[in-house]
């Protein structure tokens, strides 16, 4: 059985001050094992 | 040996020649997985090799032995065969015996083992407000940015999918692309509903589109396509805190989904059955598409229990329409946490 998540993610957002946050990035690679409740991005 | 002796043979030539050729299969796929890792280790991607197995699985009634693999492995296991058999599932498997929430003797059936839940505190879920989760245990086969017109999920190099064959609703998303493409579209002509349809569309099929409604912040569309083991915890919980608007069944066949059928089979994902929950979190859409196999056949839905999924004469070809339902109240739908389960893959 296979899962597939699609989801929107901020490429990059205007902080107050004028500063730019980072863009959404993953916390995994391909062939990494993963368990539920661990981060896949940021 | 006497018999050999003899010049007698124990086995008739025929049996003898059908035990020969599955030897040699066998060597072969163990000679073609030996070449793969060696392969992966040098750093060569697999490429997409449609092969006669795969052709051969065509031909094949897969739904119907799926349910008879589902009727067989709920036939309860006397009480004192249950620990050796779940211990030998859970080797063969590679389970961790330490994890399920009940002693082994109180599972019935290989079923009830195969979708049991975790002792409390098994999974802790990341806090961290501005992270998704994974929501299932497994291993990670593909993520990455959606770009473009399109937008197309690689299965494995060489072979990719439309997303919207995955997800449904594809004629909006491929009106909206090819007016992007074509610059026919205006601001004038940009939706201004919020509803979960047209915000899907501009969303993934258009980001141009997509930019001058929602100026900022810039967002893209990612996704991460994760393979569950045998052995694995078989309960799907939610990547984030999110708003399900929709469900749809796609009743399709059910073919394996290993790394084996992933190189050889084409569309396996968007001919197998699945379920798909989409909704909206904080940072816009998302969706999960829970993917049956041969083995696994059954998707079950916590928010939606009266969804039946592989049916005895309900399938249908992938482009035939799905059946779907939205979740009341329209626009709002189903509030889920971050961490919640809501589904499970069933065997059978």
């Amino acid at each position: 059985s296979t899962v597939v998540v699609v989801f929107e993610a901020p490429l990059s957002k205007a902080r107050e001050d004028g500063t730019v946050s980072s863009d959404f990035g993953f916390c995994v690679k391909a062939g990494d094992r993963i368990r539920v409740g661990e981060a896949i991005g940021r | 040996g006497a018999a050999a002796a003899q010049g007698k043979f124990l086995l008739p030539g025929a049996s003898a020649a059908v035990l020969l050729m599955l030897g040699v299969l066998h060597a072969k796929r163990m000679y073609d997985d030996k070449q793969l890792v060696e392969r992966k280790e040098q750093g060569i991607e697999p490429e997409f090799s449609p092969d006669l197995k795969a052709s051969f699985l065509r031909l094949l009634p897969l739904r119907s032995m799926s349910r008879v693999w589902g009727y067989l492995m709920e036939v309860e296991v006397p009480v004192f065969m249950r620990p050796a058999i779940y211990k030998a599932w859970a080797r063969a498997f590679h389970s961790n015996l330490q994890e399920p929430a009940l002693p082994l003797e109180e599972y019935p059936s290989l079923q009830a083992f195969f979708i049991r839940s975790l002792k409390e505190g098994s999974r802790p879920i990341d806090p961290d407000p501005n992270c998704l989760v994974s929501p299932v245990d497994g291993k990670v086969l593909r993520l990455g940015q959606l770009r473009g017109p399109g937008t197309m999920i690689e299965q494995v190099k060489g072979f990719s999918y439309p997303v919207s064959s995955l997800l449904g609703a594809s004629s909006s998303l491929h009106d909206a692309t090819e007016k992007d493409i074509s610059g026919e579209q205006t601001e004038q002509n940009v939706p201004e509903s919020s509803n979960a349809k047209s915000w899907w569309r501009v969303s993934v099929a258009s980001p141009k589109l997509r930019d001058r409604t929602l100026l900022s912040p810039k967002r893209g569309i990612f996704y991460c396509v994760l393979y569950l083991h045998p052995g694995d915890y078989h309960r799907v919980h939610s990547p984030v805190d999110w708003n399900i608007f929709k469900r749809r069944h796609f009743s399709g066949n059910l073919f394996p989904t290993n790394e084996r059928a992933v190189r050889t089979i084409r569309n396996l994902y968007i001919e197998n059955e699945r379920v798909v929950l989409e909704g909206q979190w904080k940072e816009g859409f998302v969706a999960i598409a829970a993917v049956g196999a041969t083995n696994v056949g059954s998707i079950k839905l916590l928010i939606e229990p009266e969804l039946r999924t592989n049916s005895p004469g309900s399938m249908t070809l992938h482009s035939q329409p799905y059946d779907e339902r939205v979740y009341e109240p329209e626009g709002t739908g189903m509030m889920v946490k971050k961490g919640q389960e809501v589904a499970g893959f069933h065997m059978g």
